[in-house]
């Protein structure tokens, strides 16, 4: 049977064909989306005629508006128990995800690993997931400068000038700190980052984040190095990181995203002592 | 004696633009982690300080760095151990906590001595093949943690008898 996670507030489902993210549910408002999830690469611009600037550590330039898919599907295992419920995801040998609901969690965690980017085949990478939904969010997304205002994102607009968009990836990407969201009349999905990211929404009802970039060319902006730090091995660097996922109101979204990030950004410290408490 | 002056410095520093988007050069980016590393040691004591006073426990303290790799040598070889979550933000939280254990099945209570939920989980494959140099935990201790607002709560863990391997499935 495909795997499905529930609580008493969200319920999740997956592919059963793919093994990817099939729906989410909000079982306090009733409000289900379509959600599929899966991680791609941009593969990065070593230069064109139209420009020689290649994509580097302050550029960002796909070579293309297609990302390439790192697998159609994914290899699954559910592990279901009373405190967290869990479904491991293997996209293949340099990306798996932990799809996590705690028993009292009002949000979805995804616990992403991506790396070490591959780069043998000679294209530099820039590794992102993409969340697609049938939020109709007419063009518009939400990132946040620093976690205190949000500011409205209209795709291939500028609100100061007008826009001759060149880069329609590139271009239309920008800062995450904390948060992104989409929406539409009745439903909101936001998804809270545990540190600094890009981000866009290149189609209606869909979001995408950058988790990871390997390149293999300088962008001549002053740096001298291409970004591709080898890490202690020598084969690239493996990142792990956390979304979570609220699917709410648009009315109530803001109370459950400033709370979630609150508590990433400020999360509580662990330590620990040996021997029995005393 | 700890402080907090040195990672007020080191984060100082790392407000240069090149730290906060990553486009350094690599060995300029290694002294920026290595900065802000020396300064999270000395705040570690620091805080141990305060929550020794506070406790009234001077048992050795613990910061388990690696928990997002289900890295932390104390909780992987002790049978007995008690974990303190602090809470900086101003109102409560509940936070789900994940230790790397070796055994099977524990017992968690809470400050009052009330038993907490909790379960083990075995640790994933990919975290298994991204931990090549260190870490053995085959399990994650997995429970939900309350802290009251800019306070800490603390936790007891003890192992319990290792449940037995489940039988091996019935031929047919």
């Amino acid at each position: 049977a495909p795997p499905v996670l529930e609580n008493q507030y969200l319920r999740v489902t997956f592919d059963p064909d793919t093994g990817l993210l099939s729906s989410l549910t909000n079982l306090e408002t009733k409000q289900t989306v379509q959600l599929k999830q899966n991680f791609y690469w941009y593969n990065a611009s070593v230069g064109n005629r139209e420009s020689i600037q290649p994509s580097g550590a302050y550029i960002f330039r796909p070579n293309s508006s297609t990302p390439v898919p790192v697998s159609l599907t994914a290899k699954t295992q559910a592990l279901k128990n009373s405190v967290v419920q869990e479904v491991y995801q293997q996209f293949g040998p340099w990306v798996s995800q932990v799809v996590r609901l705690y028993e009292h969690s009002q949000e979805l965690e995804l616990e992403w690993t991506v790396g070490p980017v591959p780069v043998r085949d000679g294209f530099g990478k820039e590794v992102i997931t993409r969340l697609d939904t049938n939020i109709n969010s007419s063009g518009l997304f939400y990132t946040d400068s620093n976690g205190r205002e949000v500011l409205e994102r209209r795709r291939d607009f500028r609100p100061t000038w007008v826009l001759k968009q060149t880069e329609p990836i590139a271009g239309n990407y920008y800062p995450i700190n904390s948060r992104i969201y989409i929406k539409d009349q009745e439903q909101q999905l936001t998804v809270v980052t545990d540190r600094s990211q890009g981000g866009s929404s290149i189609q209606d009802g869909s979001l995408e984040i950058m988790l990871h970039r390997r390149l293999l060319v300088d962008d001549f902006r002053g740096v001298g190095e291409a970004l591709s730090e080898p890490g202690e091995y020598g084969e690239g660097l493996v990142v792990r990181g956390r979304l979570l996922l609220a699917l709410t109101p648009p009315s109530t979204a803001a109370e459950t995203h400033r709370r979630l990030a609150e508590s990433l950004v400020l999360q509580p410290l662990l330590s620990v002592q040996s021997g029995p408490l005393r | 004696d700890g402080d907090s002056e040195t990672l007020r410095r080191a984060v100082g520093v790392a407000q240069h633009h090149d730290a906060v988007s990553g486009t350094a050069k690599q060995h300029v980016a290694d002294d920026y982690s290595k900065r802000l590393a020396v300064g999270s040691a000395h705040c570690q004591v620091l805080v141990s300080n305060s929550l020794s006073k506070l406790s009234g426990s001077s048992v050795p303290r613990t910061y388990c760095e690696k928990l997002n790799i289900s890295v932390c040598p104390l909780t992987e070889s002790s049978h007995e151990f008690s974990v303190t979550v602090y809470n900086p933000l101003s109102r409560p939280v509940d936070w789900p906590v994940r230790l790397p254990v070796n055994g099977t099945h524990y017992t968690v209570t809470r400050p009052g001595g009330s038993l907490v939920d909790s379960e083990v989980v075995p640790v994933s494959q990919a975290t298994k093949d991204i931990r090549r140099d260190g870490g053995y935990a085959a399990n994650e201790l997995v429970f939900q943690a309350t802290a009251p607002p800019m306070g800490f709560s603390t936790y007891s863990v003890s192992l319990v008898q290792n449940r037995p391997p489940p039988a091996p499935p019935l031929p047919g």
